[in-house]
């Protein structure tokens, strides 16, 4: 979900 | 990825080699508050626990493992290698002050209430206010090494340029995380005394000496 785009960062 | 996220984390990068350059160089950790940085290893270590589930790219893997390896090293440095050189003294921050509130907001404000989802909420809060036992150590010595005051500034110039990737992706990707954005809005904001402090000083070959 659009939440899991997040954890793209560091 | 774009330009002030890249300058961001490679910021974040320097700030922490620097450190651990001047505590290995100098092999002291005079000036350099333990505390912070065991709450930045439990910063890194509770945001990264998808490092072998969750494969994003080589990039963000490998500064991922940097991180937490150059954490775990600086911990070590402080508290075992130049253990003698630490300054308890005056990093008398109570740590648990700030892990047990961060804890229990992490629990109530999340975007989901799984374990994993609650440990990276509270990397993203602790991670925001890691930074003060460091600060007050630095007001309480009324002074801070011209190298500790670079690794504060690469370190405060990261999350401020992780704002300038917010704008940048809700602009341009529609994206954004209210949770991170307003942590890291906190956390650079306890950084503002400092930066001040650091352009009109250190820029100008002064050592960083907080008004008595």
């Amino acid at each position: 979900d659009e939440n899991d785009i997040a954890k793209d960062e560091l | 990825m774009n330009i002030f996220r890249l300058v961001g984390d490679l910021s974040h990068l320097l700030a922490i080699l620097l450190l651990l350059w001047k505590i290995w160089k100098t092999r002291s950790c005079a000036g350099v508050s333990g505390k912070s940085q065991i709450m930045f290893g439990l910063v890194y270590i509770t945001r990264y626990l998808d490092l072998f589930t969750n494969f994003i790219s080589i990039y963000n893997t490998t500064m991922k493992a940097i991180f937490i390896a150059v954490a775990i090293a600086t911990i070590y440095l402080i508290y075992f290698k130049f253990k003698a050189t630490y300054d308890s003294n005056h990093d008398t921050f109570r740590m648990e002050f700030l892990i047990v509130p961060v804890g229990g907001l992490a629990f109530l404000v999340n975007h989901d209430f799984t374990a994993l989802e609650i440990l990276w909420t509270f990397s993203i809060y602790l991670e925001s206010v890691a930074i003060l036992p460091q600060l007050f150590m630095i007001s309480k010595t009324g002074e801070a090494e011209t190298i500790t005051s670079h690794y504060l500034f690469a370190l405060g110039s990261y999350r401020a340029l992780y704002i300038v990737n917010w704008v940048y992706r809700y602009y341009f990707e529609g994206f954004f995380d209210l949770i991170a954005i307003v942590a890291g809005c906190v956390q650079t904001i306890l950084y503002c005394d400092f930066f001040y402090l650091y352009v009109t000083k250190v820029m100008h070959g002064k050592k960083l000496s907080l008004p008595a």
